[in-house]
């Protein structure tokens, strides 16, 4: 499917955002 | 140019470095640009192709400083392929199912050449934090532990040496990947430990220096890493 295209542009983001580490 | 193609040109241009760049840099543009079903036809056989010329690369030992850079510009341009083919569940799982994939990336963490550097950080990071039943964080954990010992080196020396560059985003990078092995360890006496090793090396310092740096790529992964050691403590 196209939506799994990007996956790992998707965990970069997160990675540099912050949002990756944020506890639930 | 087809998949197939790249993987024969890859095998004819083995021998010539300027070739063998450019040709890597159509492969990046290609891989990044087509949908999944080209990268599946590149597939493992592309794979393993990448991966045994980067650790040709990183095995060579060129006294010639010329020789020397065309190999490292042609190591990153792999890095850069890699991550293109990664883009995708099925090149995360060929790659993750590769023996040496995650070992290869933690020999790029060569402070020398930043950019690749930095790039190999934010994979390894990324492989990190990913959902998957194999605990990741623990194999790239592994890989980065025996790198050291066959280097007789500490296993976080690499970070310490990029925390030391005067390039940003390297700095950013190599925080981005401690943030990524704190956070993902599941024990919080394991967390703790990990912590306090790269403190004791030589973070502590670089971390003051990096509170005076106005970056916000930088702060964000400061921030990242002043909570989580807070939350830690606290839980203690």
């Amino acid at each position: 499917g196209g939506e799994e295209i990007g996956i790992m542009d998707g965990l970069l983001e997160a990675l540099q955002s912050g949002a990756a580490f944020r506890r639930k | 140019k087809s998949a197939v193609m790249y993987i024969q040109e890859i095998k004819m241009e083995y021998r010539d470095p300027q070739q063998l760049l450019t040709c890597l840099e159509s492969l990046r543009v290609s891989l990044n640009n087509n949908p999944v079903s080209w990268v599946q036809n590149f597939g493992d056989e592309g794979l393993m192709l990448l991966l045994s010329l980067l650790k040709r690369l990183q095995d060579e030992k060129d006294e010639n400083s010329q020789a020397r850079n065309m190999g490292y510009k042609c190591q990153h341009e792999i890095i850069r392929c890699l991550k293109a083919f990664m883009n995708n569940m099925y090149g995360i799982k060929s790659m993750l199912g590769t023996e040496d994939g995650i070992r290869l990336l933690v020999r790029a963490l060569n402070y020398k050449v930043p950019n690749m550097m930095v790039d190999a950080a934010k994979l390894l990071s990324a492989i990190c934090i990913l959902d998957h039943p194999d605990n990741l964080h623990d194999r790239v954990l592994e890989a980065i532990t025996e790198e050291a010992e066959k280097q007789d080196a500490e296993r976080f020396q690499p970070l310490i040496d990029g925390m030391q560059s005067n390039q940003i985003a390297l700095k950013s990078g190599c925080m981005q990947l401690i943030n990524a092995l704190i956070s993902r360890a599941e024990e919080l006496d394991f967390r703790i430990h990990i912590r306090s090793e790269l403190l004791r090396l030589g973070l502590r310092q670089h971390l003051s220096e990096i509170r005076r740096i106005e970056n916000e790529e930088l702060q964000v992964q400061l921030n990242v890493f002043d909570e989580q050691a807070e939350d830690d403590s606290d839980d203690l």
